[in-house]
């Protein structure tokens, strides 16, 4: 099984869609991909028109599992199946909202999901952990939990100065916690036709190096018209801009290697 | 003095954005108006190259004289001049990530906001406050301070749930801490070329009549450069669609009766 965490604490930079646009490739290609949605305000689960607001059991039942010291609910029932074959979620609810302010103190919550996760391990091939936008005890678990570490970066400039500030906030909590993953960071939202996206890509690459992925996922507004239609973009609309790049992506994620 | 605070719990909808294009053009227009952010990301300080690691006084130091009960600092060495004649800024600094976990359940911190703007009463005419994607203590002070809330909300199909979950949570708020302003829900990021853009936006204004603006922010690649130049975009480029969008907002919002 090989788990990859999407996450940023910059808001709205396309951390979602990342997440469907990957795991829905895979899901296409004939194999198992689980999709983790640790964000309360659960768009990924909006996506494939789950209510956070109403789900029961969510995620948010592990971790109340696990601080009222009771055994973990069926993992089976905490996986559901979306319209195609070979793509399944796990979905969030509100309710996650107060897990920093409740359990944030107690030992042994930063674990949760990655116990939850070995416990699937026959069973899913790939998994992908979308995150809220927020620094706290459910990104350090999506954290804990992964092999590798995607960070959506868009290409403009308030984006590069957020992701100096995450990478840092990332290596103190690495050290805290013991959890600090490798780490690819995904040029995103590219507009080929503004000098400013021109010149951030440019200096995301100076400053990064090899931890940024040499390609780009160009902006499309296609992505939309996929989320409005609950659909992974490979399969809503195949041969798209947006979609392509992704695929380059996969390959490159693929060919890196993981733990098993 | 008008104070206008600009939220939404999802991420990367156009709020700093929205705080800069109102407050430039008014200032541009000659008023005296001052942005306070409150993000501890620290986006509108780093727009006007401010560093939120390293600031200080920042809008953490009224928070952090409120809860050690000491007086509050000089309100002049919080405000900033910019390089923009009459435009000023109240910096965030990271530090205020800190304020739900220490100092949320103290009576009394959803008012300092409020009050330290009261204390410049006679300097500014116009006040923006800008909010982080997060519902905490900090956009609890926002909605106690200001006599109205604009929400930006993109017109894609996610985000229109998130919107409905906004305003429930608004309203649940409003009744615990009695602060609960008129809003507007400023629908942004508007592409004409997509069905999905155009069916979200039709969408928006079945379900929420009135309280939408009638307008509309069009999708507009140059907010990108005005934020990597540092300016409000109508300093930047004048006679953009997106700028020319927010003319026509401040308009509806100054005809609006607001309390003096
Ligand atoms: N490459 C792209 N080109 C154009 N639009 C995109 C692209 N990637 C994502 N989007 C759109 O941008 C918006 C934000 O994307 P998304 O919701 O995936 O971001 P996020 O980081 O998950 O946001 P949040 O911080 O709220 O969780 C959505 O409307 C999505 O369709
Ligand atoms: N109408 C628009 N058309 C195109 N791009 C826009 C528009 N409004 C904002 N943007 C761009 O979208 C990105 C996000 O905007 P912004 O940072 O203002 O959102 P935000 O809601 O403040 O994000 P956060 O939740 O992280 O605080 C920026 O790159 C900005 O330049
Ligand atoms: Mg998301
Ligand atoms: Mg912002």
């Amino acid at each position: 099984m090989k788990i990859w965490t999407i996450a940023n604490q910059k808001g709205g930079v396309g951390k979602t869609t990342t997440t469907v646009s990957l795991a829905g490739l895979l899901a296409q290609r004939g194999h198992s991909a689980l999709m983790v949605d640790l964000d309360p305000q659960g768009s990924l689960s909006s996506y494939f028109r789950l209510d956070p607001d109403r789900l029961d059991p969510s995620v948010y039942s592990l971790f109340q599992a696990r601080a009222n010291k009771s055994p973990l609910p069926d993992l089976e029932a905490l996986v559901r199946p979306t319209a195609f074959p070979g793509l399944h979620l796990m979905p969030a609810s509100t309710a996650l909202a107060t897990l920093d302010r409740q359990l944030g103190a107690q030992d042994g919550m930063g674990l949760v999901i990655a116990q939850a996760l070995a416990g699937l391990r026959e069973r899913f091939e790939y998994v992908f952990i979308d995150c809220p936008p927020v620094l706290g005890m459910l990104m350090v678990n999506a954290l804990a939990a992964c092999h590798q570490l995607i960070i959506p970066v868009q290409t403009e400039f308030l984006a590069l100065k957020g992701l100096e500030r995450m990478l840092h906030t990332l290596q103190m909590v690495g050290k805290a916690k013991g959890v600090m993953p490798p780490y690819t960071i995904m040029p995103t939202m590219f507009d080929k036709r503004t000098r400013a996206s021109i010149e951030c890509l440019r200096a995301l690459r100076e400053q990064h190096g090899a931890a940024a992925w040499n390609g780009v996922v160009p902006l499309d507004t296609r992505f939309r018209e996929a989320s409005q239609a609950g659909a992974p973009i490979c399969f809503h609309q195949p041969g798209t801009r947006g979609g392509n790049a992704y695929e380059v992506l996969l390959e490159t994620l693929l060919d890196q290697e993981l733990e098993p």
